[in-house]
């Protein structure tokens, strides 16, 4: 009886900044 | 079994971990290191509700309100819009045409085993912005 390992899968978006002008000093 | 990890970023963000499974928009699965621009690319454009803007960089200095991070100034898409984020020195940024980058590869290696080039002045980066709704 072999507990299954679950793998995390991130999405895509989740690897680049989101950058919005609003962010600006 | 694959299990569905939340986008929000931890300390440090276990999706940056050398061997972490990422989809694309078009539902395949790559491993972090194994990422391409044109992945990156291609998911923007089939997820629609996302644009991909070149990012560069223009300034990296020590930032003067956190201790321990760096601010990172650039200009991004089009209109040259000025954005300024304080991040910690070994968090990667997907540079065109060059891949994982950050401003200290050592500490990247060191923390996620994730090969980086050295973030530099002028490198420009991946980021996204929401779709402009027509």
């Amino acid at each position: 009886n072999v507990e299954p390992r679950s793998v995390p899968v991130f999405p895509w978006h989740s690897l680049v900044p989101f950058l919005a002008p609003t962010q600006s000093d | 079994a694959l299990s569905h990890a939340p986008a929000s970023a931890p300390s440090n963000p276990s999706h940056f971990m050398k061997g972490a499974i990422i989809q694309l928009a078009t539902g395949e699965l790559k491993r972090v290191e194994d990422l391409q621009t044109q992945d990156f690319v291609r998911s923007a454009e089939v997820s629609g509700g996302l644009k991909i803007d070149s990012s560069m960089v223009v300034d990296i200095r020590a930032s003067q309100q956190k201790p321990g991070l760096v601010s990172l100034h650039f200009t991004v898409g089009e209109q040259q819009s000025k954005v300024t984020i304080d991040v910690p020195p070994e968090h990667p940024f997907f540079v065109f045409g060059q891949g994982w980058s950050s401003c200290s590869p050592e500490r990247t290696a060191q923390l996620y085993d994730l090969a980086c080039h050295p973030l530099q002045v002028g490198d420009v980066c991946v980021s996204i912005t929401l779709q402009q709704q027509p």
